[in-house]
């Protein structure tokens, strides 16, 4: 494992534990979209299944515990203990509109058909796009809470660094996966406006807002 | 390559 990858695992566990802090703390998930929140909980599950089949290492299956258990307690955080402030009027993307395109892509481009492996590939295209309905919502209430900001760096950071990763993979090990290189360049792509407007505005100290 | 190995990335 390079360091990439391993500053790329840290961000993203930074991410998650970042999101259930600020909804524990506050006691509120006003801000947060529910349903990226449900499509990143399917990501992991339909991903992790190989916890099941196959062992890689102490890390790997305890990083994946934890990328699970943070985010099933992050949706049950939303739809059940915090229900009464979670914003479901500003939550409206459809995700149908993610969630069926990835499946059918998953099922004619993979690496191999079987059921482990479409689920696998479907977990890489569902990732890419998973943030919409939060960036959505975001854009539609034209503002975002300063540690909201700082999730959504700490997100996209994690699949930047992935891509360098792979990079070093390619020319260290000849290794490369171009189902997951693809998806991880598009959610890198996805997070670009939103990079910008976090180094020019949050860092500085302001809170993200968007022009009316 | 590009096929199916154990996936050890998260």
């Amino acid at each position: 494992m390079n360091l990439f990858r391993f500053l790329g695992d840290l961000s993203h566990l930074l991410a998650i534990i970042l999101l259930l802090l600020k909804i524990w703390k506050s006691r509120s998930c006003a801000g947060i979209s529910g349903k990226s929140q449900v499509l990143f909980a399917v990501v992991f599950t339909a991903r992790y299944l190989d916890l099941f089949t196959n062992y890689i290492s102490l890390y790997n299956t305890c990083m994946k515990v934890v990328y699970i258990a943070c985010s099933f307690t992050t949706v049950w955080l939303i739809y059940s203990k915090f229900k009464a402030t979670y914003d479901g009027n500003h939550d409206t993307f459809r995700v149908e509109f993610l969630v069926v395109p990835t499946a059918i892509l998953a099922f004619l481009v993979n690496h191999d058909f079987t059921p482990l492996e479409i689920l696998w590939t479907f977990s890489i295209y569902l990732e890419s796009v998973a943030i919409l309905p939060q960036l959505f919502m975001v854009s539609k209430t034209g503002e975002a809470e300063t540690i909201t900001s700082h999730y959504l760096f700490a997100l996209g950071v994690y699949r930047t660094l992935y891509l360098f990763n792979w990079i070093w993979r390619y020319h260290f090990e000849g290794f490369f996966d171009l189902i997951a290189i693809v998806a991880g360049l598009v959610q890198t792509v996805l997070y670009c406006d939103f990079f910008y407007l976090y180094i020019t505005k949050v860092l500085k100290g302001k809170k993200l807002s968007l022009p009316a | 390559d590009s096929e199916s190995k154990p996936k050890d990335e998260l």
